[in-house]
């Protein structure tokens, strides 16, 4: 069965674009057919893997907005070996307004996803960037899920965000989505310098439900570097600590039981 | 007349409420009569300024959803000498949906400001922090402000999302709030041994038609640690780089003509 695996956490600038085009594009490496969603206005994962000039066709604002338009209109075939990508746009960040009196809208994402889960279109792994908000995007991405990958960085303000997103998830899973669970926490930047990166870790290991990945993503240079040369860390810098860590995380993530 | 300043990005973690906390302490230091409003349901801002376990009264939300809420009902007086606060809670974040339908939607922090616009509450100074994202958050603040200050991560993601904001503010300052216009941008998390904080650097200052301020928020660990504590930098660790930086940001805001 397909893990639909969404990429999520409210707080801003975790990580989730990073992990989600990483965690890809290796899964991909591995032999795994993959699908990565943008479903972020901000396009950041977009940019990140797609070279500039690619000519631009449809995006997750249509594949949302647009009833009509199906799956197979929207995916960006082979962006890697076995990796597709559904693009996004600027265009995405109307949908919150022009969907808000729609009776269906949470339901949008799921429904265009049965070309996958019913229908002919087979992958192994399909991971949705989210943006940094508990809106109607992420409703879509709870509902359309069977699985949530938290990107948690080692920062002050990491927890709170963290219970609110169980609690939207526990929602979720009980009046809509009972296939929807925690994969897991991924702690984030994690800075070995600094005594703050490692009180919250400790602090997130010990007070979190859910499991927290053994994987920690380390604060890497490279790792910011990689999206300016639109290349993932194992074409940017397959040596660094960041790409170590993703190759680990995806053997992690391989290795999660069916909930 | 007071100054009525957003700090608004819709990218997440560039440093908007680490800039709105510091910059608020050290204006209402200099003598300047300081109010801190934090729109962000994740309400980081209040977090950090305001110890845990002080009672929780009313907060920004009270202050959007009800029309019969006051600001002086809502307001935290003397949180620091010479600053007070409006502070959040996560029930704001109820209020892009519970707002939709209402036709009145984007004045209503407006509304509530004349009580220092028209009224008998004086302030120098009004910081308003503000969530990563273009909703109803960011169009109420951007209704009642008449200044817009922008901190920008010096990382690859960091123009696409000043250029839509920059069309947001336009579009505003049009329609709706001609006395709106941008302050200057801020340069964040500047490390200046990567070269992509440089590039970035270079690139925002030689490609944005808006001033760009002298002063550059280095990273800075003392930065990410003062909230655990909730101090300011100023209280927490005066001589580190973060807070001579913030001293000098201050001095160049202080400065700034009034447009
Ligand atoms: N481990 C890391 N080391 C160094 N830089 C990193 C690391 N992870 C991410 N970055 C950089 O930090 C910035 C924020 O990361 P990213 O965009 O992945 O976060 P996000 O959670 O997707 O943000 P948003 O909430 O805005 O969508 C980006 O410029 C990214 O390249
Ligand atoms: N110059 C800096 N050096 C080191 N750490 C910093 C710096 N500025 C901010 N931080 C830390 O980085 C994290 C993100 O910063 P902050 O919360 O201010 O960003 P934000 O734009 O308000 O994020 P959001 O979009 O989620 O509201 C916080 O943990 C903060 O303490
Ligand atoms: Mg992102
Ligand atoms: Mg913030």
């Amino acid at each position: 069965a397909t893990r639909i695996v969404a990429v999520a956490n409210q707080k801003g600038g975790v990580g989730k674009t990073d992990l989600t085009v990483n965690l890809s594009c290796q899964l991909a490496a591995l032999g795994k057919r993959t699908l990565m969603i943008d479903l972020d206005p901000q396009a950041n994962a977009t940019d990140y893997l797609v070279s500039p000039g690619t000519p631009a066709g449809k995006s997750t604002a249509d594949l949302l907005l647009d009833d009509s338009v199906t799956l197979d209109e929207v995916v960006m075939e082979g962006c890697r070996e076995n990796l597709d990508v559904l693009p996004s746009s600027q265009s995405l960040s109307s949908c919150q307004i022009r969907l808000a009196n729609d009776i269906n809208m949470q339901f949008k994402l799921k429904k265009k996803l049965r070309a996958i889960t019913e229908g002919s279109r087979s992958y192994d792994y399909v991971f949705i960037d989210t943006p940094p908000s508990l809106g109607l995007l992420m409703v879509n991405t709870l509902t359309a899920a069977n699985g949530v990958i938290i990107p948690v960085q080692t920062q002050y303000f990491a927890m709170d965000g963290v219970v609110q997103l169980q609690e939207t998830i526990k929602k979720v899973r009980e009046d809509i989505n009972p296939s929807l669970h925690v994969l897991g926490l991924v702690l984030t930047m994690y800075d070995r310098r600094t005594l703050i990166s490692r009180e919250v870790a400790e602090k997130v290991r010990g007070e979190v439900g859910e499991r927290v990945f053994s994987t920690v993503i380390p604060v890497n240079v490279r790792l910011a570097q990689a999206p300016s040369h639109h290349k993932s860390i194992f074409e940017y810098d397959p040596g660094s600590s960041g790409a170590r860590a993703y190759r680990e995380l995806a053997k992690e993530v391989l290795g999660c039981p069916d909930a």
